[in-house]
């Protein structure tokens, strides 16, 4: 059966890091940390890999701009994972449209 | 992916995607539809997966509608030199920066068309208006064609999966012939939101990788759907 997609509101008044916390409380934290594992891990070359997640670790401004680069660190954070695969999963189209 | 733009005999302009792509099971539970608020309204609505920001579908209320398709084009370090080096927009990215930033829907088409990116995408636009809608194939670094509905000449629909729409798609994932079919089978004084969502319904533009269809009018706001697909 097809199901409705669940509907939610971003404020995007708030800060761009806490403007996803309350969406991804709705659901379990353990499945939607292991759902970017797998995704980042299955999906990312590992030249890209190699890149994102040393990068990630000191700051990924480097790589991306605001308001994102805000809202991916406070994804990563409310799921307690690391920056670098939230980011990952953010560029995976990127990673692998060629 | 697939997405279509039409426009009914009355001139209302209307926009469906199925999006396909890898990890349907999962992708599956992850799919929401986000109304993006400032201060107290709709600034623009979207369909995502949750920990991804960017957008692949989206509508400002009363101006357009906008989907993204994948086009896999060029050579992987290419992308890299636009993502590290040029600092070019990830290709949902820039979708929901003209959902917040444009201010109609030919702002929208000039900002989709000229904003450098970081892969080669196909962006499809829907406007308000009668002959409003719009399919840009588009390099990193600018538009390789563009591809205006025409009623006028008989093109009330266009039809965009993932090849270039000048070039015949292989036999073995021709998406678009079958959507021609059913859209011609509906007709132009038939195409609405519901219609339109049965021609999306229609294998295989509805197959095993897609993982939700959304039908979307950016004149009538309150009728955007997203409907999560378990084919």
């Amino acid at each position: 059966q097809d199901w409705a997609a669940p509907r939610y509101n971003v404020s995007l008044d708030l800060p761009p890091e806490q403007r996803w916390k309350a969406i991804l409380s709705h659901y379990n934290q353990t499945y939607l940390k292991e759902s970017m594992e797998f995704i980042y891990k299955s999906s990312i070359p590992k030249w890209v890999q190699a890149i994102i997640l040393p990068l990630a670790e000191i700051d990924i401004i480097f790589l991306v701009r605001e308001p994102y680069a805000d809202e991916i660190r406070g994804i990563a954070r409310t799921l307690e994972v690391s920056v670098g695969y939230i980011l990952g999963v953010n560029l995976a189209y990127e990673a692998t449209a060629y | 992916c697939t997405s279509i733009i039409a426009q009914d005999t009355k001139g209302n302009i209307y926009h469906g995607r199925n999006l396909d792509y890898a990890f349907p099971e999962i992708l599956r539970n992850l799919t929401v539809d986000l109304d993006f608020i400032q201060n107290g309204t709709i600034a623009y609505t979207g369909t995502t997966f949750l920990g991804y920001v960017g957008l692949w579908t989206g509508q400002s209320p009363y101006k357009f509608t906008v989907s993204g398709d994948a086009r896999a084009k060029g050579k992987w370090w290419e992308n890299a030199i636009a993502a590290f080096f040029k600092r070019s927009s990830p290709v949902s990215w820039l979708v929901r920066d003209v959902l917040y930033n444009a201010r109609d829907f030919e702002n929208a088409a000039l900002q989709l068309s000229k904003t450098p990116i970081i892969a080669d995408t196909y962006y499809i636009l829907g406007g308000t208006q009668s002959r409003e809608g719009l399919v840009i194939t588009r390099n990193r670094n600018g538009p390789a064609d563009l591809w205006p509905l025409d009623p006028q000449r008989g093109e009330w629909f266009h039809v965009e999966t993932n090849y270039d729409h000048w070039t015949t798609p292989p036999p073995y994932d021709d998406r678009r012939t079958p959507a021609i079919k059913a859209l011609n089978a509906t007709g132009q004084a038939n195409i609405n939101a519901v219609s339109l969502y049965k021609v999306l319904s229609v294998e295989p533009v509805l197959n095993h990788m897609t993982i939700y269809t959304t039908t979307m009018s950016a004149a009538f706001p309150e009728e955007y759907s997203t409907q999560i697909r378990n084919p």
